[in-house]
């Protein structure tokens, strides 16, 4: 269970959200234009979220992210 | 097993639903345009809600909430 | 083991029904027209009822229900 | 493992059967038209009987009860 | 693991024959016509038997019972 | 893991082998033209002859017999 | 896991290896012309040998022995 | 996890090396032309070797042995 | 669960997040032109970095880094 | 988890590596032109090397070897 | 899980990385043209490395190294 995620412009983020029951950001991931970042789900990431143009690559789709 | 939300405008949140014998609202992601939130159904989450306009891609499909 | 009801109209009620020997209402979670939950089935949930104007996606297939 | 079953007019029966050594009714939902319930197999129905007109929607195909 | 049967007349019958070393009718269901049953194999039912005019839909296929 | 037999003339038999180090019948079950058996692999039954002109539906593929 | 057998003459012979460190015949199944034999691989029978003129059906493909 | 041989001349030998530290033959099984024999891998037997001109069916593919 | 790397272009490299509740660089592969690296996620890898022009597969498809 | 190789020359080698720490050929199986060998990967053999003209045959694909 | 490489050229290495806290070279495979290694992914190996001229299979897709 991953996600691939491709910067298309610097300074994308991608940043993991706490699993548990509460939802905090535990580390943001900083990728520079044309940088890749697969991440997976784990025992302290239940959720992801991407900031600035990126490409998203999921078993659900690719998706743009802006 | 995750959804994918991308936000199509400002202000879209995703509200996690907690699992057990009551349901209420544990967490609520807000998204501005373009952001992308991945989330896993865990532990704490057994329902999603999404309100705003945002695509939503799961196994079952891909709907547009408004 | 997940469904996605999608809101046509306000009011669209989505009730789940309790695992057990007995069969209850547990929660009414209402959708305003375009909002869109995910629901799990869970240690709690073994049946979901779906009231009003809303699309319903599921591994077996789309419906819409009235 | 669930099915699906969507009223096609009011008084709609899905009737929950007791798993186990002996075969009872131990649940009657009613729907009215249009209405839908997803309902899974569990500890407690190891058989699920439909009345009247309804779309039901299963692993093994899509039927048409009278 | 459950098959569908849909009687095309009255008095359909679906018959549970016991798992185990004897192998017994342990339940008979009648189905009058339109009416659908779904039922799994389980812990007590290891073959089932239909009698009568009906739709039977399993994993292998579909066939019309006389 | 299951079978589907559906008789194509009166008296076609199917028969459980017994599992285990010996090979004996431990069951015959008639069926009349038309009727079909769905039969499981069990902990008693590991391996099924059939006798008499019926459509034998399997995870294989579908043969005759006569 | 199981093949089937389709006789096409009479005298078609379905022999179980012995699972384990020596390999014997353990059981011979004769079929006459058009009878079938579903037969699982189980703890006793790690193969199968096929004698005569008969169909063969397994995950593999499908088969003609002489 | 078996594999399928058919015989297509006599005297087609289907070999058994042993699973474990040291490999050695176990058990040859002779063919006469037109017989098959289907064979798992087992906790005694981790290759396979065949000789003389047979179909080899697996999931990989079908060759013909010689 | 694995990703391939194909190097494009010389000093390619590869960095290995740690997992667990800190997200550190445990180790940083280097490829020259031409060279490819195939890489699981493990105990101590949850993401995987890329910098440099170089082909990426995954099974959600596959991207070229810059 | 096995490959199946069929030698297209004499002489054709398939060499078992060994598991674990160190890794070294722990037995290698000559064939002739047309033997096939079907082999697992096991507790002892996690590599296997291919010498000669042989057609290999995987989950990935099928190569010939020189 | 498995991955196979075809040597386009004499002297390319295929590198074990060893799985855990560090990464280092446990052990390097030379291949002449034409040979074959089919490498699983195991306890003590959690990434490969290919240097020189080869086809590489994998379950994501055939590449070239160089
Ligand atoms: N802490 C939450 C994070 C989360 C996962 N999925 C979500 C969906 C909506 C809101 C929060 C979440 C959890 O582990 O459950
Ligand atoms: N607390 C509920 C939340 C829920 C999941 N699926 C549902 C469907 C309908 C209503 C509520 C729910 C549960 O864990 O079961
Ligand atoms: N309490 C019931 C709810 C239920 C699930 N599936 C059903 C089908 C029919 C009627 C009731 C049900 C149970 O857990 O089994
Ligand atoms: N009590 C039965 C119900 C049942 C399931 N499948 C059936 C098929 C036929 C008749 C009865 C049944 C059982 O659990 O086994
Ligand atoms: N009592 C038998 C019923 C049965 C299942 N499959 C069969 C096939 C043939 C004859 C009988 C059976 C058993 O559990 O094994
Ligand atoms: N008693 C045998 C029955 C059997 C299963 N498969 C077979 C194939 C051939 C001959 C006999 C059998 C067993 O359980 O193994
Ligand atoms: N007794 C052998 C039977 C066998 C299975 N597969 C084989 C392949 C070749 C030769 C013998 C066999 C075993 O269980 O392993
Ligand atoms: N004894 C060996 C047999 C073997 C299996 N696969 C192989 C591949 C190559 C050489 C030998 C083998 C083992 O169990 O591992
Ligand atoms: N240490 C983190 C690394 C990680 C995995 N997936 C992520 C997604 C976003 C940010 C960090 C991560 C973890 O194991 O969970
Ligand atoms: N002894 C090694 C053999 C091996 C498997 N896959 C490899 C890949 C590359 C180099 C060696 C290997 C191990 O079990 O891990
Ligand atoms: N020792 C590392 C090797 C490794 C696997 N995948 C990686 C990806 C990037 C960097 C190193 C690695 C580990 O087992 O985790």
């Amino acid at each position: 269970n991953y996600v691939m995620v491709q910067a298309l412009e610097n300074g994308v983020t991608i940043i993991g959200l706490t699993r548990g029951v509460s939802t905090k950001f535990h580390h943001t991931e900083k990728l520079d234009r044309g940088e890749i970042l697969i991440a997976q789900f784990t025992e302290h990431t239940s959720a992801i979220k991407i900031r600035g143009k990126a490409k998203v690559f999921t078993e659900l789709g690719v998706a743009e992210s802006e």
